[in-house]
């Protein structure tokens, strides 16, 4: 795992609670919003089991902590879309909260409905920038969600060991949570490949 | 963005000068790998400057390091990814001190 430079995490006092809100005028209209909150709240779920931080959907977008949104190409924050595949998505250190989607992209939420050779796993993607918008840079481990890439067809949701460490590191440990949970769905993981 | 467009560029090491190797190096620049250009590099030469950003990246992203454009790093360079950079951060895995 890593951080970004000066290592910057929320700074809340405990029990640290972030919101989240999903743009109004920046979504994607062939998954309802319905299915899209479901995902995003299962990925936030990951992230909260293991650190004592939780989350919660507001309405009002523009005081959320986490602002969500699906964005074309060049959208304004320096840091254009490209297209299909290439860039999926990207998301801003701590404090900022900015998390872009590339609207370019056949987002799926189950590979069985969407036959697409270039359909990307939303909820993958979600937890990987979830762990930017907490404060962990890329991972040099390629099964850590943490890892930079993520081939189409293809689902990693799963925190790995590596992706605890280092998010547990900036905000200590959910009082809940266990290794042994985290190995056990490992293992289930390995013999399920 | 497919494997077959970046053929031209198998296993070319320092010194190596193709084609389309000055986006390569836009690449390697977008992802933290390379510094903004002056006007005279990002040129189709693989230099010395573009070899270190080759091993940086596949140090960083767990690959075999060759220093040259191989099977597994064209692989990688063609997969979908996170926009953010790979390289603004600081404390990579454990470091070791010696007391």
């Amino acid at each position: 795992f890593s951080y970004f430079y000066g290592k910057p995490r929320w700074g809340r006092q405990a029990p640290v609670m972030l919101t989240y809100a999903f743009s109004q005028n920046n979504m994607i209209d062939y998954i309802s919003l319905n299915d899209i909150k479901k995902v995003f709240k299962r990925a936030f779920s990951r992230w909260a089991q293991v650190i004592p931080v939780s989350f919660k959907e507001i309405e009002d977008y523009p005081s959320a902590d986490i602002r969500i949104g699906f964005y074309y190409r060049d959208h304004g924050d320096g840091q254009p879309f490209d297209g299909v595949l290439g860039v999926l998505a990207h998301a801003f250190s701590p404090e900022n909260g900015r998390f872009h989607l590339d609207a370019s992209e056949t987002w799926a939420l189950d590979f069985e409905t969407v036959k697409s050779r270039v359909a990307v796993d939303l909820e993958s993607v979600a937890t990987h920038e979830i762990g930017h918008v907490l404060g962990l840079a890329h991972s040099s481990v390629k099964e850590a969600v943490m890892y930079p890439s993520l081939s189409p067809r293809s689902k990693k949701v799963d925190l790995k060991i590596d992706d605890v460490n280092g998010v547990q590191a900036l905000y200590g440990s959910n009082p809940n949570f266990t290794f042994s949970s985290l190995l056990a769905s490992e293992n289930s993981f390995n013999k399920g490949s | 963005t497919t494997w077959h467009g970046f053929t031209r560029f198998l296993d070319a090491g320092k010194g190596s000068q193709v084609s389309g190797m000055s986006e390569l190096k836009e690449y390697f620049n977008r992802f933290g790998y390379l510094p903004i250009p002056d006007e005279n590099n990002f040129t189709d030469i693989f230099d010395k400057q573009f070899e270190s950003a080759v091993i940086a990246y596949q140090t960083n992203l767990g690959l075999p390091v060759t220093g040259l454009l191989d099977s597994d790093t064209i692989s990688m360079i063609v997969s979908p990814r996170c926009g953010v950079s790979d390289t603004k951060t600081h404390g990579t895995t454990f470091q070791a001190t010696k007391h």
